[in-house]
């Protein structure tokens, strides 16, 4: 995995709007 | 392992932080790659039309659920998966339960636990703690379905069930 700035909210936001 | 099963595997990144859920400094950085890993896998997925599962957690990411399927003689049946991390994860591998067939097959524990192979459990020892959630669906979930499902529905133990639309 890369480094990221996104936040774990961002991230759990993402994973749900695949 | 095919060359199927191994390009998909080493498509999903890698985990760096070894931390488990009672790590209150590094647990959600572990998170945080968890769900990076699962987002690359799911994306390889959908690019590859082989987009198989969806999941999420609770805020503290100890709670997982979400749902799979299986495509079998043209018609896609659907599964809820569920799963906690345990204490000592990532030394020890999460256990994927499908409630749903919970006494369906010998091939799971009680609560829908799926018995995974033999190779998963030093496979996934060797890679602590490298392999992640991601790496779990794609070398024990996956498998699975593809053995499981097709000899379930062939022996009518699990039924094809028609979406409603509304």
């Amino acid at each position: 995995v890369e480094d990221t700035q996104a936040s774990l909210d961002e991230l759990m936001a993402q994973m749900k709007n695949i | 392992m095919d060359e199927t099963s191994k390009k998909t595997l080493s498509s999903i990144p890698l985990l760096k932080t070894k931390a488990g859920p009672r790590d209150k400094d590094l647990w959600p950085q572990r998170l945080k790659e968890e769900y990076q890993a699962l987002i690359q896998y799911v994306q390889n997925n959908k690019a590859a039309d082989n987009d198989w599962f969806r999941l999420e957690s609770n805020k503290e990411g100890t709670r997982w659920f979400g749902k799979c399927w299986f495509i079998h003689n043209l018609l896609k049946y659907e599964f809820d998966i569920e799963f906690d991390v345990p204490v000592t994860y990532p030394a020890t591998a999460v256990e994927i339960a499908l409630p749903e067939l919970d006494g369906k097959t010998a091939k799971m524990y009680r609560g829908g636990k799926i018995c995974l192979s033999d190779h998963f459990k030093p496979l996934w020892a060797r890679n602590v703690p490298k392999f992640g959630i991601a790496h779990a669906m794609a070398l024990g979930l996956g498998p699975w379905l593809a053995v499981e499902i097709p000899d379930l529905i062939e022996k009518g133990i699990v039924t094809y069930k028609e979406k409603s639309t509304q």
